[in-house]
């Protein structure tokens, strides 16, 4: 199994 | 308040078809500039955003903003009523407790009404910054929709590989390995089913099938499908419409 990154590892909250 | 008239139902009804696998709850935020859309899946593994423009509407006329909190499965059931071809009005108040949507026939002499109840969402907006991809592909969206399907009965991911010709999609599971190159090409009479890449430099990422199976229900919104690409950020799979978009972000799997 390939680890997952998830969204807000990228994108910060506004 | 808000009133929105779409000339068509169906391209509501293809945008929640598109999203509402993804996520259940969402506001859908309305200001003068149009309706708009942003939210991630449970897992926040992925993350929609959603524009339908004011110029897709008319007329448009909302004077604050208003946050409409909806439950797509509702949704849904109410938008099964409207026929793609029908007239669709949006209405709500100012600090509403219900949307109300009116859908009529071109002929004008049938016409239904629907109230939805709304809900309070705390929802977090997420910047998401302008970015210089590595890789654009453009393809048919049917054909992205098929390598996707047919990738996902092998393995759980697929690795994307863009390089200055062409795209590869590959995957390796428990019965074998597979995979779909596709040679950048022009198709002068059919200018939807070309696929174009633009590159900065190669990029190769992994990525869940099982999130890019889900994006692929919005291929009705539109027969091309941008792919864009950079190491270590998240795809973006962008379907245009006529006054706006659906883009899905999927962060990549790593230690590939």
């Amino acid at each position: 199994r390939i680890p997952q990154k998830q969204i807000n590892d990228y994108y910060k909250k506004k | 308040m808000l009133e929105a008239r779409l000339e068509q139902a169906g391209v509501l009804k293809k945008v929640v078809e598109a999203i509402k696998d993804l996520v259940q709850d969402c506001n859908f935020d309305c200001n003068d500039s149009g309706i708009a859309l942003q939210a991630m899946d449970n897992s926040h593994v992925a993350l929609v955003s959603m524009s339908l423009s004011h110029e897709g509407f008319s007329p448009y006329r909302c004077d604050r903003n208003i946050a409409l909190g909806i439950n797509l499965n509702s949704l849904t059931k109410v938008l099964r009523a409207a026929q793609n071809e029908d007239i669709l009005t949006l209405k709500a108040a100012d600090s509403p407790d219900s949307l109300n949507l009116v859908f009529e026939n071109t002929e004008r002499d049938r016409s239904s009404e629907y109230d939805i109840k709304l809900m309070d969402i705390d929802q977090e907006h997420l910047g998401i910054p302008d970015t210089d991809y590595s890789a654009t592909v453009v393809l048919p969206s049917a054909e992205f929709q098929r390598i996707c399907r047919d990738l996902s009965q092998l393995s759980e991911s697929v690795t994307i590989e863009a390089s200055k010709s062409s795209v590869k999609f590959s995957c390796s599971g428990d019965i074998g390995n597979g995979s779909v190159n596709l040679r950048q090409h022009q198709d002068l009479e059919k200018p939807d089913q070309s696929t174009s890449i633009e590159l900065v430099e190669p990029v190769s990422l992994t990525f869940s099938l099982k999130y890019l199976v889900n994006f692929c229900k919005a291929s009705a919104l539109s027969p091309t499908v941008k792919l864009s690409l950079s190491t270590d950020v998240p795809l973006l799979v962008e379907y245009k419409m006529e006054a706006g978009y659906v883009r899905f972000y999927l962060a990549p799997k790593i230690g590939d």
